[in-house]
């Protein structure tokens, strides 16, 4: 790899912090998780406990899932159940210190990755975007 | 740009082809739309109309938008419209002689970009994912 190539930036450079994050918490209703996701117009977000430690992700598809019945939605179903039933826990993870070409690599397979400290508390994300966009910059180095 | 930097390769060598490409018509109401999407479990995909030329994308958020209630969801409005009403039509496009440069920037705002050809006959489909990968190829050369 060329030093031009591949930039020293960290993903703490990269990342949107946890403040600008939407989420949603362990014990939400379903359609309360529905709501931020509609609302907010994001197709999936991180899900935090109450002490702000990352758990998982949740996202539409998994929710709309619940309601898929023999011959319809039926979404009642969403109101009965909660995040931490249905939730994504098995996902990869980032740290600040982590850099720009192995956050790379992880987006590949994810629209966007948590970032999280050595005890679990939640410091924001990166995504496909600021990667695709820090991709764009080197090109004209 | 280095010569290295900057592969020659094209639109069509990095698309999904459109034979396997999930996509909704016109004229489908919007339930049917949503089963869809959450079957496939994209979060938006191409519209097409009859002679299979590319009009827009619809995705679960502008759908579920639909829905929202004053108190609550309101998920019969779903059976009552139908996806040109609210489908995007404004969308990037690229066709298959255009480069890699060209669909990287496409790409930076929107996760997935539809490829047609001058008549406007769909061709496939370039994801943030298939670009990604592509860089991951550069960086080892
Ligand atoms: N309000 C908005 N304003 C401008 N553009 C918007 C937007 N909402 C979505 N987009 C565009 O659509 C892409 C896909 O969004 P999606 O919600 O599926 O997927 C998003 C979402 O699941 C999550 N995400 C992004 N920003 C977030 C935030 N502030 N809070 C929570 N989750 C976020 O990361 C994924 C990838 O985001 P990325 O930026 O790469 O890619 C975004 C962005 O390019
Ligand atoms: N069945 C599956 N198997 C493996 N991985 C899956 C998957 N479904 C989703 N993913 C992963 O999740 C990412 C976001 O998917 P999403 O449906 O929000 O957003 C997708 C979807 O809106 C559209 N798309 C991708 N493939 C499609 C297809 N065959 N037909 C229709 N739309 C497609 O392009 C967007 C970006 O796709 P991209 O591959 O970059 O990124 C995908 C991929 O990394």
């Amino acid at each position: 790899l060329q030093d031009k190539q591949a930039t020293n930036k960290q993903v703490v450079d990269l990342m949107i912090p946890s403040e600008k994050v939407a989420h949603v918490q362990l014990n939400n209703p379903l359609e309360h998780a529905l709501l931020v996701l509609v609302k907010s117009g994001y197709s999936a977000v991180p899900v935090l406990d109450t002490s702000y430690k990352l758990v998982g992700t949740i996202g539409k598809t998994a929710i709309l899932n619940q309601t898929l019945g023999l011959e319809r939605f039926e979404f009642e179903q969403l109101s009965d159940m909660r995040v931490h039933e249905i939730m994504k826990r098995d996902i990869p993870r980032l740290t600040k210190e982590d850099t720009y070409v192995q956050a790379l690599k992880t987006v590949i397979n994810s629209p966007f990755v948590c970032v999280a400290d050595q005890e679990g508390y939640f410091d924001g994300i990166i995504t496909r975007r600021a990667i695709l966009k820090q991709v764009r910059k080197e090109m004209y180095t």
